[in-house]
């Protein structure tokens, strides 16, 4: 009786096949499988687990694994669709296909909604706005009183809450986003074809 | 302030934790 040696690919827990995802996402399967080694190199930063921890993400995105960001964080809690603190391959891929210069564009409107709709309201509220905006002058370095961080929060308001009764709604910022395509300047990664 | 600042959701914008192209930087 002979016997037959299969070789065996060590994938890390989480592994899908490429070609499941390629069929889900706007990936082909060999931008897939270069994904696949970009994930392996970002979770073995740290804990060789083959999943990406937030310091892992924090390591790879600012090179400082304890640089404590507001939205690298909404981006990490995003992607970690399961909610168990860790992001898995399959996640991986299918939140960096909102970036790919494929994606439509509606999709990436709704991807950026949510990121800045902090308490997953189904709504951007002023006193997130106003986080958000605190958070990117710590991040720059730049001081601004609380009365000029008001004023920009309320004139971006008057531009952006058209039914005026503050707070931004999911039709309010796709309109808001049409009229201020810019903002959606991070959300096509050249990168991913 | 600028006018440019007045649109807070420009400012934000340009966060480093909203750049994910450094993810594919060597």
């Amino acid at each position: 009786m002979g016997c037959v040696f299969v070789k065996q690919v060590k994938h890390t827990p989480g592994y899908e096949d490429p070609v499941v995802l390629a069929s889900e996402t706007a990936f082909t399967v060999s931008e897939v499988e270069v994904l696949y080694e970009l994930f392996k190199k970002i979770s073995h930063l740290i804990i060789k687990d083959g999943l990406i921890h937030k310091e892992e993400f924090q390591l790879a995105l600012f090179k400082n694994s304890n640089r404590h960001n507001l939205f690298a964080d909404r981006v990490f809690d995003l992607f970690d669709v399961k909610r168990n603190g860790v992001i898995e391959f399959g996640e991986f891929v299918r939140s960096l296909s909102v970036f790919h210069p494929n994606t439509q564009q509606e999709e990436k409107i709704r991807f950026v909604f949510r990121l800045y709709d902090l308490r997953s309201t189904g709504y951007i509220e002023k006193e997130e706005l106003k986080e958000m905006v605190i958070a990117l002058l710590s991040e720059s370095d730049l001081c601004l009183s609380d009365d000029v961080v008001e004023i920009i929060v309320d004139q971006t308001f008057k531009l952006a809450d058209s039914n005026d009764d503050g707070r931004i709604d999911p039709v309010e910022w796709k309109d808001f986003v049409k009229k201020n395509p810019s903002l959606l300047k991070n959300m096509t990664l050249p990168y991913l074809k | 302030v600028r006018p440019a600042l007045m649109n807070a959701f420009e400012l934000i914008s340009t966060s480093q934790g909203l750049n994910l192209g450094t993810l594919f930087e060597k």
